[in-house]
């Protein structure tokens, strides 16, 4: 465990947390693609299977535990409890658009042909383009709820800091893994037109809204 | 003992 992990980390739990306590304290989902938050359900969901499997430390188990909870927490606010708030009309974004390629790609390119390590590579993959519907739904709006820019800040930036960590892993310790890299590195490109977005808008007071 | 089989990333 270095540094740039657990700032990682903390910042992906900060993410989760920040958005759920927007959703709970303004009893509204408006502006969150309940599709992105599905598919990180799912992406918890099948990556921490190894819960049950293998123990790697207390640090390790009770994140995984908080992170699926939430994600689920998550879910269950956005399609149960304010429903009436959800923005299905913009959240249009194809999620078997995503699941199925993916899908396919975890059976052909994985680190090992078992069902609990295909899996995890389908995790990682699917929690590279899991954000899609979210972005695409803040393009279709054209704007974004400062909380919710906040929330994907945390959540690219959380990638960002894994991608250090990486390359300080290979430096120290010779680790690697390519398919969490590529998967990573992926991911934080997504993120990039957002990062500039809100670097040049949120940061200065403003709120998040795409150039017409 | 950082193996990938173990996964010890989130």
């Amino acid at each position: 465990m270095n540094v740039f992990r657990l700032v990682g980390d903390l910042s992906h739990l900060l993410a989760i947390i920040m958005l759920l306590k927007k959703i709970w304290s303004s009893r509204s989902c408006a502006g969150i693609s309940g599709k992105s938050q599905l598919l990180f359900a799912l992406v918890f969901t099948t990556r921490y299977l190894d819960l049950f499997t293998s123990f790697i430390s207390v640090y390790n188990t009770s994140m995984k535990v908080i992170y699926i909870l939430c994600a689920y927490a998550t879910v269950y606010l956005i399609y149960v409890k304010f429903k009436a708030t959800y923005d299905h009309n913009h959240d249009t974004f194809r999620a078997e658009f995503l699941v199925v390629p993916v899908g396919g790609l975890a059976f052909l390119v994985n680190h090992d042909f078992t069902p609990l390590e295909i899996l995890w590579t389908f995790s990682i993959y699917l929690e590279s383009v899991a954000i899609m519907p979210q972005l695409f739904m803040i393009s279709k709006t054209g704007e974004a709820e400062s909380i919710t820019s906040h929330y994907l800040f945390c959540l690219g930036g959380y990638r960002a800091l894994y991608i250090i960590n990486w390359l300080y892993r290979f430096y120290s310790e010779g680790f690697f893994d390519l398919i969490a890299i590529v998967a990573g590195c992926v991911q934080t490109i997504l993120y990039c037109d957002f990062f500039y977005l809100y670097i040049t808008k949120v940061i200065y007071g403003q709120k998040l809204s795409l150039p017409a | 003992e950082e193996d990938i089989e173990s996964h010890d990333e989130l």
